[in-house]
């Protein structure tokens, strides 16, 4: 463990515990993508299946549970729970996720580590992951304007990444094996995607303005 | 194969 993969998973919890805070406080999900938290549910159920099978460390099992349980509630809420899912931009959030699930699942069957179902369906968390925030992206710019709890959860989401790729460089630098180009090239990728986010989310915070995502 | 041990990330 390094402090560069500390700090991503603890960034990676807070973007969580906020989402968690907005819905709770607000009781609403208004500008949240069900569909990119139904991506997160499966990104994580592929990638924590070995949960029972290969214990690696009480901090390892414990952030996989409250990541599992913590993406399973939100998507309940957000389909279940009668209040919030009254705030669903169900009209917005249009993006078709299944070419995402499709498509990542094709390429984690051709660039995989192992052609093992659990190697696979590892690949496939992690291509998944990267591409996971499209409908969330897309669903903020047709929302317009993007409430504070939304836009810092996006916000940490996108920063998670970008700790892990400081990880990998540690770890490539460190450790005389390390290689995972799956996982790097991806979330290289992933932090990419957030790119123009981040370039419209620091300018709304040196403006002091309102976050506004171009249409 | 060694990328099982490296299977200790989130």
């Amino acid at each position: 463990m390094n402090i560069f993969r500390l700090a991503g998973d603890m960034t990676h919890l807070l973007s969580i515990i906020v989402l968690l805070l907005k819905i709770y406080a607000t009781k609403s999900c208004s500008g949240i993508s069900l569909k990119t938290q139904e991506l997160y549910a499966l990104v994580f159920l592929a990638r924590y299946l070995d949960l029972f099978t290969d214990f690696i460390s009480v901090y390892n099992t414990i952030m996989k549970v409250v990541f599992i349980a913590s993406s399973l509630a939100i998507v309940w809420c957000m389909r279940l729970h009668p209040l919030v899912k009254r705030s669903y931009d169900k009209e917005l959030d249009t993006f078709r996720h299944y070419f995402l699930i499709g498509g990542t699942f094709v390429l984690a069957l051709v660039l995989n580590e192992k052609f093992t179902l659990q190697e696979i369906l590892w690949a496939f968390s992690i291509y998944l992951e990267a591409v996971a925030i499209l409908p969330q992206l897309v669903l903020l710019q047709r929302s317009g304007n993007v409430d504070n709890l939304t836009g810092q959860y996006v916000f940490f989401l996108g920063a998670y990444r970008a700790f892990y790729i400081l990880n990998w460089i540690y770890r490539y630098l460190t450790e005389p094996r390390f290689t995972r180009w799956i996982a790097c090239v991806s979330g290289i990728v992933q932090t990419g995607i957030y790119a123009d986010f981040f370039y419209y989310y620091f300018i709304s915070w040196k403006n002091n303005s309102k976050l506004k995502l171009p249409a | 194969n060694d990328s099982a041990d490296f299977k200790d990330e989130l």
